[in-house]
């Protein structure tokens, strides 16, 4: 029930999208941060074959089930964290890049992760400062269960504080932004550790940019209507 | 490189400043390719960044060490070509009919120019995006290819204020890049900017059709005992004839050693 096949005709030349029907799992293993539970992950594998051909590309991923959601506690104004509709305390570090000369190998990634898991961390925020980090390190998060924070390129200090007022309206080129912030979600999106995206740091992007990155990560309304069926279906529970 | 797949191109590569290189990246990648790590060449860092490369060189003092940063030209300084760099590898490709070869950069600081086989390729600006080539048709049809890039710096590396400072002078906020590297109350500045073919360079192999950012999601029900897989993908047919696909999703889960669940 987990490998399913489905045929579709493409033009010559062109790009299309398509969606599989949903593979249904009966209470799979969740993944969980660190410190509590498992690392569940599940080996995706996706390929095409083409008429005539034979494989014509495959794509692999290591992909977490869990349901990460958080809100703006009224009471203390800090975001409240639950994961799989438990609540977490979150304990988290800093992180701006691994290596200031962007020696990032796997190995260092492993050895730096596995660090704040042993440090009893379950979450990593990336600074807007630094870098949107690589696969690499979203993977050894995965595994290690730290959740990740990461920000988009956007600094209080660079972009719109000091004096003179530094950049009060962010990059120069909002389409560049744009462009490469559409990109990284992308590039990223897949990971189970993923649980936050914020526009900068303590610093609300240009209104443009703000608005473009909350219509790009709001929620698809299929899922909207998913999670409106599961808060009925818990209620009637 | 053989068969449908990725294969990552982290090693054997050369490094030149750009102003101590005569040659156009057409000349570099067809008659006068560099022999070797003979100034103006030397062994580069790739992923890394232009200061990685001139540190394992010993062109310049590691800037961790002491006050050793100090030692090393700042961009605001030296002016952007002192940091702007050549690139250059080689790869033994041949493809046969019908497959497709993609030049992947998964990142690069800030722009940059890719010459294969003497074809250039203009890599647009910014730090955080990838850029896809299919350079199948410019292989050489020997299957010897000479792949040189040219990394220019951000367009405003700025400079550093003689106090310092959060971010230097801000002009690095202007591009889409890091920002930390004109220096913060942490961190003294980074001479280069973090300048470099930074992140993965790879070619892939495709058959006609190539599979493109799949989107994996789940949805829960009844208190996480029923769940769904959904999932997406975007797919391009680069043939001429129209591509009758199958497309299959495999989920398995690995229990212990080599156990597997299907």
């Amino acid at each position: 029930e987990h490998l399913r096949t489905e045929h579709r005709s493409i033009s010559p030349g062109a790009r299309s999208q398509h969606t599989f029907t949903e593979l249904f799992f009966y209470k799979p293993n969740l993944w969980w941060p660190n410190g509590m539970g498992k690392q569940s992950l599940y080996h995706v594998a996706i390929s095409v074959e083409v008429k005539g051909f034979g494989e014509s590309d495959s794509w692999r991923h290591l992909f977490g089930f869990r349901k990460i959601e958080s809100h703006i506690d009224s009471a203390t104004g800090g975001r409240l964290f639950k994961v799989n509709g438990q609540p977490i305390f979150i304990r988290g570090g800093n992180w701006i890049l691994s290596d200031g000369l962007l020696r990032l190998s796997e190995k260092r990634y492993e050895t730096d992760i596995k660090f704040h898991a042993d440090m009893n961390f379950n979450m990593i925020r990336c600074w807007g400062g630094g870098l949107t980090e690589r696969p690499e390190f979203y993977r050894y998060c995965d595994m290690y269960g730290l959740l990740v924070w990461q920000e988009f390129w956007i600094t209080g200090d660079v972009d719109g504080r000091g004096d003179p007022v530094s950049n009060p309206d962010g990059p120069l080129d909002h389409d560049l932004f744009l462009v490469c912030a559409r990109d990284t979600v992308k590039l990223l999106r897949n990971h189970a550790s993923l649980a936050l995206w914020v526009g900068g740091n303590e610093q609300v992007p240009p209104v443009d940019l703000n608005t473009a990155l909350k219509d790009y990560l709001k929620l698809h309304p299929y899922f909207e209507k998913v999670d409106e069926h599961d808060k009925i279906l818990e209620d009637l529970n | 490189i053989a068969g449908i797949g990725k294969t990552r191109f982290d090693s054997g590569w050369l490094a030149a400043r750009s102003t101590e290189v005569e040659l156009t990246g057409a000349q570099l990648t067809t008659t006068h390719p560099p022999t070797g790590a003979d100034p103006p060449w030397m062994e580069a860092v790739v992923p890394g960044t232009v200061l990685a490369t001139l540190v394992k060189n010993k062109a310049v003092p590691d800037p961790f060490y002491g006050l050793n940063n100090e030692a090393i030209i700042d961009i605001a300084d030296s002016g952007r070509e002192h940091y702007t760099f050549w690139f250059f590898t080689t790869f033994q490709c041949k493809l046969p009919e019908a497959q497709h070869l993609d030049l992947n950069f998964r990142a690069i600081n800030y722009s940059a120019e890719v010459y294969l086989n003497g074809n250039k390729k203009v890599l647009p600006k910014g730090m955080f995006r990838r850029h896809q080539l299919d350079v199948t048709d410019i292989l050489h049809p020997n299957g010897q290819n000479m792949l040189a890039v040219l990394v220019h710096p951000p367009d405003h590396p700025g400079k550093i204020p003689p106090e310092g400072g959060q971010g230097g002078d801000h002009e690095i906020g202007k591009d889409v890049a890091t920002q930390y590297v004109q220096g913060w109350d942490w961190m003294a500045p980074i001479r280069d900017r973090n300048t470099g073919i930074w992140d993965e360079v790879s070619v892939s192999v495709t058959g006609p059709v190539k599979l493109i950012d799949p989107h994996l999601v789940s949805s829960f029900f009844d208190n996480y005992k029923r769940v769904y897989l959904h999932c997406t993908t975007e797919l391009e047919n680069r043939s001429t004839r129209v591509a009758e696909c199958s497309l299959s999703i495999e989920v398995t889960a690995e229990l212990e050693g080599n156990f597997t669940l299907i």
